[in-house]
């Protein structure tokens, strides 16, 4: 599921601002 | 004697109420008084009869684009809510990608102007007519329907809160692998949500009123999903081109 949903695998590892 | 069930003490309860209106305050896009100040300025004739002149593509493409843009603030929200990080990364999205427009559609009530009937989008308020050129009145009159309820509960900001990550951690969410850690999560929240009800006295049917808010909005997730495959049987490229990344990710 992560590969297919990289974009949103990606805000959830930016740190939260 | 402020025990309200042998695992989750009331000032827990309090707590967790506090994290996730907190959290809900600092990614809800829209602020109540910002929305207030705008004193609910609706399009004139002449600009809802421009967006309803566009080509169905052009409206289709700017109406992904606002609900990728609430999407991730709702992303930023499950980020903030206390336990959510803490699932497996599997879950996380899992949970945002059956979620994150449910949260978007009760957010919307928020600012929504019962009296006009009409939605902030594109900076000013639009009726349901601004969107004739998507093709999906049946959707679009549902998703005013679904504000014009939500926003007649008179719900106050936390308890939005509450109720967006109750329906944000629904443990029957299909390819969860940690349901139970996701149902432990959710009866928490509802806990709370109860225990914030009760608090402003909230007249008892609020509850149940909320849970048949969750059949409505997963229907109105699948309306959504049936007009975008409808949409990209007609205009595939569109779709890839010139759509949100995270839009297509999401709903693709």
């Amino acid at each position: 599921l992560k590969e297919k949903h990289k974009i949103l695998h990606q805000l959830l590892q930016n740190s939260t601002s | 004697n402020g025990e309200t069930s042998p695992t989750v003490s009331m000032a827990e309860l309090d707590h967790l109420a506090h994290v996730v209106s907190k959290s809900h305050l600092e990614t809800c896009q829209y602020l109540r008084e910002e929305l207030q100040q705008m004193n609910c300025q609706n399009f004139l004739q002449d600009e809802v009869e421009s967006y309803q002149k566009k080509p169905r593509e052009v409206m289709w493409q700017l109406c992904a684009l606002k609900i990728t843009e609430a999407i991730q603030y709702v992303v930023e929200f499950a980020k903030r809510i206390n336990g959510f990080m803490d699932l497996c990364q599997n879950d996380q999205i899992v949970l945002l990608k059956a979620g994150s427009l449910e949260v978007v559609f009760i957010r919307m009530c928020r600012v929504f102007d019962s009296h006009n009937n009409t939605i902030y989008f594109d900076r000013k308020f639009a009726g349901p007519d601004v969107f004739k050129a998507l093709g999906c009145d049946d959707l679009i009159t549902s998703v005013f329907d679904f504000a014009k309820n939500m926003s007649s509960l008179h719900l106050t900001e936390e308890e939005l809160a509450l109720f967006s990550a109750f329906v944000l951690l629904s443990a029957d969410r299909s390819w969860l692998q940690d349901k139970l850690q996701v149902e432990k999560l959710q009866q928490k929240t509802q806990l709370a949500l109860q225990h914030v009800l009760q608090k402003n006295q909230r007249e008892d049917g609020v509850l149940n009123k909320l849970r048949c808010k969750v059949s409505a909005l997963r229907s109105l997730c699948s309306q959504h999903t049936e007009k975008l495959s409808a949409f990209r049987a007609i205009y595939p490229d569109i779709v890839r081109t010139h759509f949100p990344p995270l839009y297509k990710e999401l709903f693709g």
